[in-house]
Formats: C-alpha cells, structure tokens, sequence
C-alpha cells in the first residue's frame, strides 16, 4: 500500500507518511508480499487465451462463494457471452463442500487434445491432458474433477439421446488403440445443456504420484443404437469452442504441512 | 488499609491539584506520559497499485491490519484494574527489573483468499490464514 511507515527501523510508529512508494521501496513492498503469498516470483502467465475463459470464471464462483462478499455474480458475466440464459451456476453444492474443506484449488488448462477422425469402423475419441506436476508438494490432493460443457444439440430429433464415456489412459501403443480404464458414462439428451462434472479424484492422485502414469483422458459418444459420432456432433466443446466452454479440470488440496515464511 | 487511613487518603486526594500525571503509585507501572490506547491500524496493501492486477484475479487486495498501544481493562471486566494492579505490584515485588508492560496484540484474525494465475496460465485460489487483525486485546 501506499502508506507504509518508511522511518528506517522495524518498528512500526504512528506517523504515517502519506505518499506514493518510491520504485525500490515498491520492489521491497512486492517481495515482503510475495513472501507472505508463499510465491518465489511473480507469475507472469500467457493470457492470449483472455483472462475470462471458462477455468477463471469457475474459480472466481469459488473464490465468491469463499469470500461470501457481494460481488457481480458470475452468472451475469456469463450471460453476457452467452445466447441461451441457462441458469447453471458453475460451482455446484458438491464443490462447494470440497471448497470449504480446503486450503487450495486449482484449476489446469487442457494441454492437448486429438478429435482423431479415425476410419469407421474405428471410433472417435478427444484426448485431454493436464499437467499435475507443477502442483507446490506437502499438497494432497482431496477431490479433483474433469469439466465438459454440452450445447443443445438441435439439428437431431429432441429426444435422442447419446452414451458419453470417459476413460483413463492407461498404456499407449503406436499401432493399435490405447490401453483404457473407464471412469464414468453418462447418457445424455440431445437437447441438454450445461457444465458435466466427472470425478477424477482417484486417476488426479496417481498422475501427481506417479506422473508417468499421467497419459491423460479419453471421452468418447455413441448414440443409443451404438454408433460412434465425434464429440462436436453430440455438442462437446473442444479447442475451438467459445472460451468461456472450453473443457478444463479443477483439483481441491488440503495443505499437508503449514507454510512456513522464510525470514528475510 | 483501615478506613481511617482511608478517609485520610480521600481527604489527600480533594487537595491535590488536578494534574495529566499520575503519582507514581508502585502499581503504575508506567513511566511514558502520554499513553496510547490499544488501537488497531489498517494499512490497505493494493494489488493494483503493485502493478499486480495481470495476475492477480481477485481480490483487488487486502486490509492488512496491526496492534499497537496498552491495554487498559474495563472496569466491569473479569480482569478488572484493580486487580490488574494488585497483580503488577505483586510482580514488580518478585522481580522488579521486567514488570510486565500488558502488550496490545490481535486477538482475532481472519484469513483471506487470493485468486491468481501461475506461470502456466492454471488459476489458483488459496487461502491464507491470520491475514487481517480483527480484533485487538490482551493477552
């Protein structure tokens, strides 16, 4: 802040001087803070993507709902990209226990992601991947959680009705389709339209302990006669999607060992 | 002390001129004159005037409150003057060179939460215990 007591010795005095913090007395006041956020620099993140995509807008509904103050609701932000008003809040009650539980969240961008169109008879699938190993360690992971938006679908007739399944990637192989671990189904409707949350929980924890493990997900779609289609045509937002729907994960960690401030 | 004494003080007390300075009664363990009462100070620290709002989501930043200044006890309190002088003198008796000075200290804190980019654009929202002084007192 700009009225730090600027008298030389430690002890903090009364007269405050009111006045504009000189540059290094700037650097100062930012490392002392730095170092009571636990950060060893300042991040400088690539914000190509908007600092509005859908991971942000989700964290700021956590951070509302921690911080219970009056702010601008973040269902209004997203009516304002949004045609359709669904009226889903983006964190969920289930989130909400997680959150009050923990000391920290921290949602991760999808790294990659194929819609390999593969021959017919083969079926179609979209990878993700996220990077666990950048998480700070004495951190476990309590609950973790994959997030897909789904648009209504209206070129099919209203009431049909997809099977989208979710798979952990267990083993790669160059010639043939990957080894799979199924975590979730789900059957949709056509006409849903929403964020769908899968519990990663399990999958999160051995990607962070063992991260050559972590080869990343895999969903897929049938119809209700067994037909793969991509994800698009069931309404899955992928890469190239509204920012604001792009897939993403969010993990909930529970401080192991409380962070102790380095004295400087 | 007996009620003679007593009246004799009161009597003392009429007399003397009605000056800032307190006698220097063994229970007052307090030679600096002007005494400053236990206050709590906020210093904002802005985000924004950091020149961290890139990074930082929310919030814009926080009250970062301190203690400062003596303690005194209301009267009608458990731990009431007197007998906070009865337990100075009997201090200063034992050990006369450390007569405790009551500090004025938080006594309610309070956590904030900070949302934030890392370097690899993920967005972390963490929360930061004892951050803000909500309450000042003695310990």
């Amino acid at each position: 802040g700009s009225n730090y007591s600027l008298d030389g010795n430690n002890e903090m005095h009364l007269g405050f001087i009111h006045r504009r913090l000189r540059t290094h007395e700037k650097r100062e006041m930012q490392k002392e803070i730095l170092s009571i956020l636990g950060l060893p620099h300042r991040p400088k993140p690539n914000l190509s993507q908007g600092k509005y995509n859908s991971a942000p807008l989700f964290m700021l509904d956590l951070y509302n709902t921690i911080s219970g103050e009056e702010k601008i609701p973040v269902e209004v932000k997203l009516s304002r990209y949004h045609s359709t008003t669904q009226s889903l809040p983006l964190a969920t009650y289930q989130e909400t226990a997680f959150l009050n539980d923990a000391d920290m969240v921290m949602s991760f961008v999808n790294l990659v992601e194929y819609d390999r169109e593969l021959s017919p008879q083969r079926r179609h699938h979209k990878e993700f991947k996220f990077n666990l190993s950048l998480i700070p360690d004495s951190e476990a992971i309590t609950a973790a959680e994959f997030r897909l938006y789904k648009e209504c679908v209206s070129r099919t007739i209203r009431n049909e009705t997809f099977l989208l399944k979710v798979y952990q990637v267990v083993k790669e192989h160059p010639d043939r389709e990957a080894d799979l671990f199924l975590l979730d189904s789900r059957r949709l409707w056509a006409a849903d339209e929403g964020w769908l949350e899968f519990d990663i929980t399990a999958t999160s924890n051995l990607w962070v302990m063992s991260p050559v493990h972590n080869l990343g997900l895999q969903v897929s779609l049938e119809t209700s006669s067994g037909l793969s289609i991509s994800s698009k045509e069931a309404g899955l937002v992928g890469r190239s999607g509204a920012l604001e729907k792009q897939p993403f994960m969010v993990a909930f960690f529970k401080i192991s060992n409380v962070h102790i401030r380095a004295p400087r | 002390s007996t009620g003679g004494k007593r009246r004799q003080q009161n009597r003392n007390r009429s007399t003397q001129p009605q000056d800032g300075s307190r006698s220097s009664a063994p229970a007052d363990y307090n030679s600096s004159d002007q005494k400053t009462p236990c206050r709590r100070h906020e210093l904002f620290v802005s985000f924004r005037e950091l020149g961290w709002q890139d990074w930082i989501i929310a919030p814009e930043g926080y009250a970062a409150n301190y203690c400062e200044g003596e303690c005194s006890f209301p009267l009608n309190a458990h731990m009431n003057a007197t007998n906070h002088a009865i337990v100075q003198t009997l201090v200063h008796l034992m050990n006369p060179e450390n007569v405790p000075k009551p500090c004025c200290a938080p006594t309610k804190l309070h956590a904030i939460s900070v949302l934030y980019f890392d370097d690899n654009s993920n967005v972390i929202l963490k929360k930061y215990q004892n951050m803000v002084v909500l309450a000042c007192g003695c310990h």
